[in-house]
């Protein structure tokens, strides 16, 4: 038997809205400690990883490890028919091959189920393996969408270069050239407006922007996002859920051929 | 000219 409730099903509309501009679909991994999702969008560019812990549902019950594969289409459908306050439950027998959503309306006057076929997915996991970061960039998660948005209007790819002193967002094509400077912010006042730079050494890596503007489907889930970064490896994006997990994004850089 | 990499480079499957 699996059983997972949220108080409000923002949550989970939020997190879906993050992760279906990437992935069509995805298995979603539960076992006794949460919900886990790894996948690559199907180019292998991209991966997205998922993590929501036990412990932040208000109820969680897995007794077996249970891998559910959903079309995130039709999840969406689903999730549509839920309002923000309404409590979600998702449930699930061992062994189903269908997974059933309930939603309940605060004054538990209205209950909603939604029964969804499962799918077997054909899974690759990848393993990630541990990096020390040259640069870790905490930043408004608004500022960077909008920074995404902004520089994709001029090129297919952001080039993003960090230093002590800040970091430089860039892109260039037809137009012309487009570049967005942020300093480390000196004193901070409220931390989810701050820019923090933690630089080991100066990093310039080249990103295609459809992917980083993917990425930023995920802002509505918190404040800040915080970027990774190494020469020549994988970007990290990550933004925090409050009180129970993180969605994680890595891109593949582009190289000089 | 860049070239996009893949992430199956940088990446093993487990």
């Amino acid at each position: 038997m699996f059983e997972a409730r949220l108080s409000s099903a923002t949550t989970l509309k939020k997190v879906l809205d993050a992760i279906k501009d990437l992935l069509n679909e995805a298995t979603f991994d539960c076992n006794d400690s949460g919900i886990q999702l790894q996948a690559m969008d199907n180019s292998h560019v991209s991966l997205v990883s998922l993590t929501l812990r036990a412990d932040g549902f208000d109820k969680y019950r897995c007794d077996r490890n249970l891998s559910m594969g959903m079309n995130l289409g039709s999840m969406a459908k689903i999730m549509k028919c839920a309002n923000n306050d309404d409590t979600v439950t998702m449930k699930a027998q061992d062994n189903a091959d269908t997974v059933v959503f309930m939603f309940e309306s605060q004054n538990q006057e209205k209950v909603s189920d939604y029964e969804m076929k499962l799918m077997n997915l054909d899974q690759e996991h990848l393993g990630i393996p541990e990096t020390d970061y040259a640069c870790i960039v905490r930043m408004p998660a608004m500022e960077f969408a909008r920074i995404c948005r902004d520089l994709s209007q001029f090129g297919e790819s952001l080039v993003i270069c960090c230093t002590k002193e800040g970091v430089k967002f860039s892109a260039s094509g037809d137009v012309g050239s487009a570049n967005i400077k942020l300093a480390q912010t000196t004193s901070v006042d409220k931390e989810e407006e701050a820019v923090i730079i933690e630089m080991q050494e100066p990093v310039t890596l080249t990103f295609a922007c459809r992917y980083l503007n993917s990425f930023t489907k995920a802002t509505p889930l918190t404040n800040q996002v915080q970027l990774s970064m190494s020469m020549d490896v994988p970007l990290v994006v990550e933004y925090r859920i409050q009180d129970i997990g993180h969605v994680r994004y890595y891109l593949a850089p582009k190289i000089e051929d | 000219y860049m070239k996009q990499t893949s992430l199956k480079s940088f990446f093993s499957f487990t």
